[in-house]
């Protein structure tokens, strides 16, 4: 463990809770795209299937358990909340995800370090992990105003992947010089796709004026 | 082995 991987899970676990915050306090989920949830849920499962065989350490298995439960925790609220549920606007979250997920199914069967049922599994999730924000983001520009909240939220949820990239440079200069390539380039694009919403977040905060993304 | 030292990560 290093400094960059716990800022990165630190960073990550208080994107999802201040997510879980808004909408147990607010009781509303506006803003908030259920299709990238449902995305994060299948990434937490289709990753975290070695948590029953492999130990690493009590760290590991309680954060999985963590990111798991709360992520469908949050599916749940937007799909079975009597309130919340009301607060989700399915006309304008209308990202197709299969069209996410498919794809990254298909090239995780294509490339990957093995072929074996948890290593592909594994792949689909970084892959499908890479572009799972997607849908919040085109939600992001259709909405008027965002919420301050929603826009912590996205941010953090960037920034912890920029984390995991430093870990990984310091991965492989500090400890065991290996190649990865699949995690490297996922998070790499992961990150990407985050680059203009974090410009925009970065100036209306230095402007201190509302977020607004272009159309 | 590559894949399995670094499943360590979240």
């Amino acid at each position: 463990m290093n400094a960059f991987r716990l800022a990165g899970d630190m960073t990550h676990l208080l994107s999802i809770i201040l997510l879980l915050h808004k909408i147990r306090a607010m009781k509303s989920c506006a803003g908030i795209s259920l299709r990238t949830q449902e995305l994060y849920v299948i990434v937490f499962v289709t990753r975290y299937v070695d948590l029953s065989m492999k130990y690493y350490s009590f760290y590991n298995s309680i954060m999985k358990i963590v990111f798991l439960g709360t992520s469908i925790s949050i599916v749940w609220y937007m799909r079975y909340h009597k309130v919340v549920k009301q607060t989700y606007n399915k006309d304008v979250d209308t990202f197709r995800h299969i069209f996410l997920i498919l794809p990254c199914f298909v090239l995780a069967l294509l490339i990957n370090r093995a072929f074996t049922v948890i290593e592909v599994l594994w792949t689909f999730s970084l892959y499908l992990e890479a572009v799972a924000i997607l849908p919040q983001l085109v939600l992001l520009q259709r909405s008027r105003n965002i919420d301050n909240l929603t826009g912590n939220y996205v941010f953090l949820l960037g920034a912890y992947r920029a984390f995991y990239l430093l870990n990984w440079i310091y991965r492989f200069f500090i400890e065991n010089h290996q190649v990865r390539w699949i995690p490297w380039l996922s998070g790499l694009l992961q990150t990407a796709i985050y680059a203009d919403f974090f410009y925009y977040y970065i100036k209306s905060w230095k402007n201190r004026e509302k977020l607004k993304l272009p159309a | 082995e590559e894949s399995s030292s670094f499943k360590d990560e979240l």
